[in-house]
């Protein structure tokens, strides 16, 4: 695959999914072939996406712990032609500590790509708000990682110990990797404690910090309960054409 | 301790650390001696009661990992002269794996709290968005279980896991265990989300549902950077006052 993007942040709820769905359908909008992988017990990208995902259903579970063949658990997307994804089954939710005692427990999501016969342009991996062996066998198998953040007071607690995590990964297990994109989301205009994370983090990562800024946006958290993306949802609102600017700028980043 | 109250939800950002802190500080100034333990390794609610956390500082993974006693690794707040905080430190962001090989893992927090000399009238504990062994240790030490609930699209995509999760825990390892409250946060009334996931969380849970229901407010997510809780920042806030509200139904519950 040309570029594995991880999605990870340990700060909980600031945009890992909705930058994941709607980052990826833009793309494949465009014409890309795009897959999402989800990592999230959870499931949220899989519902995001309107794929099945109950329990009995072939996912990324199945894939890591079972090897099943990546190219088994994906399905397409009815938010975009282009567009794939590998889903969150419940049973992921005890693969955290099913990992801790298998052989190249770091390496199953890295592996599970390299043996896919089915290339994409782009693989996103959606990780859950955790340092935890989900969250290392992504940044093992990914070229790249992108760090949604979001525009509150709590946004820069928790970055030293994610770079240092990536750092640590990168040392040992994935040499390739690299820190490459910061998403800033759910910037207020209303508060200016927005503009000054925003700037504070253009300051720490001015190559990584992408100039488009996700709004926050009622158009944003509507769109999943109506089972689609904004981008499809509401194509003109702030949010959608935010989303569409930024996966703009990553396609530049890798041309 | 008379009641110690575990704050949990694996789907991040949906408030637990903002209730945790908040509710902490309101009962705090009604005359209860209120003891907040950190156990999410980004120490959000530690930096939001002023309690210094960098790394050398004895907080709650002392506690866990190395016996210290609870007393010595607790600091008073400025927030409120009977509010006390054991602060999540940089080394807590290693202890879920430390902690799998240790004997008595899920009963350490249990049994620290249980040898500690001082009385408080309500612990919280703020758990971090996973369901590892820092939040098992929680639900194994505390007698009851605070959800908060994001008045979002995929905030009831998580419950059950949780809920069976809380129900594995009473009946393998704390008998005591009771889903007590569940409390709905970041009301926004431009949507009709929001009020549609009050109702269905309200049929699901009508005895555990809090009256009260935090709004989205941007006094309550500016407090954290005056290193206030909103209740000293703006007390008479819409945020302000929901909060003491939650925390006047809370004693009430346990009167
Ligand atoms: N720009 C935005 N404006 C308004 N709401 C948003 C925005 N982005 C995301 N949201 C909403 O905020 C909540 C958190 O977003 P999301 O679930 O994507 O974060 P996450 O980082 O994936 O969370 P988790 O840590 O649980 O995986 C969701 O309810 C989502 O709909
Ligand atoms: N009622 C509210 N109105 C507006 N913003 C809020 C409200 N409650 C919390 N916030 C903000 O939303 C963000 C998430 O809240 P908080 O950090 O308390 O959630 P959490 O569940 O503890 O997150 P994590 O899963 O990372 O531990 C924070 O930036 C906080 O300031
Ligand atoms: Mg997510
Ligand atoms: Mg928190």
């Amino acid at each position: 695959n040309k570029r594995v993007i991880t999605v990870s942040n340990q700060k909980g709820g600031v945009g890992k999914t909705t930058s994941v769905v709607n980052i990826a359908v833009a793309l494949a909008k465009r014409g890309a072939k795009v897959l999402v992988i989800d990592l999230d017990p959870q499931g949220n990208a899989s519902t995001a996406l309107g794929i099945p995902h109950q329990s009995g259903v072939k996912g990324i579970y199945d894939v890591l712990i079972s090897e099943v063949p990546l190219n088994e658990a994906i399905y397409q997307s009815a938010e975009a032609e282009q567009l794939w994804c590998s889903p969150a089954t419940i049973d992921l939710a005890g693969a955290e500590i099913e990992l801790v005692d298998l052989k190249n427990r770091e390496l199953l999501l890295k592996h599970a790509l390299l043996n896919s016969e089915t290339e994409f342009d782009y693989v996103f991996i959606d990780c859950p708000p955790s340092l935890g062996l989900l969250t290392v066998n992504a940044l093992v198998a990914g070229s790249e990682v992108m760090i949604p953040i979001q525009c509150e007071y709590y946004a820069l607690e928790g970055l030293s110990q994610l770079v240092k995590t990536i750092a640590l990964v990168k040392a040992n297990l994935n040499p390739t990797l690299e820190l490459s994109t910061i998403l800033l989301t759910m910037f207020d205009n209303r508060t200016n404690l927005s503009a000054q994370v925003v700037e504070e983090v253009r300051e720490h990562f001015p190559e990584q910090t992408l100039d488009s800024v996700i709004p926050r946006s009622v158009r944003i958290s509507e769109a999943p309960s109506f089972g689609q993306s904004v981008i499809n949802y509401d194509p003109s609102s702030a949010g959608s054409i935010a989303y569409q600017e930024a996966a703009l700028e990553i396609a530049k980043k890798g041309a």
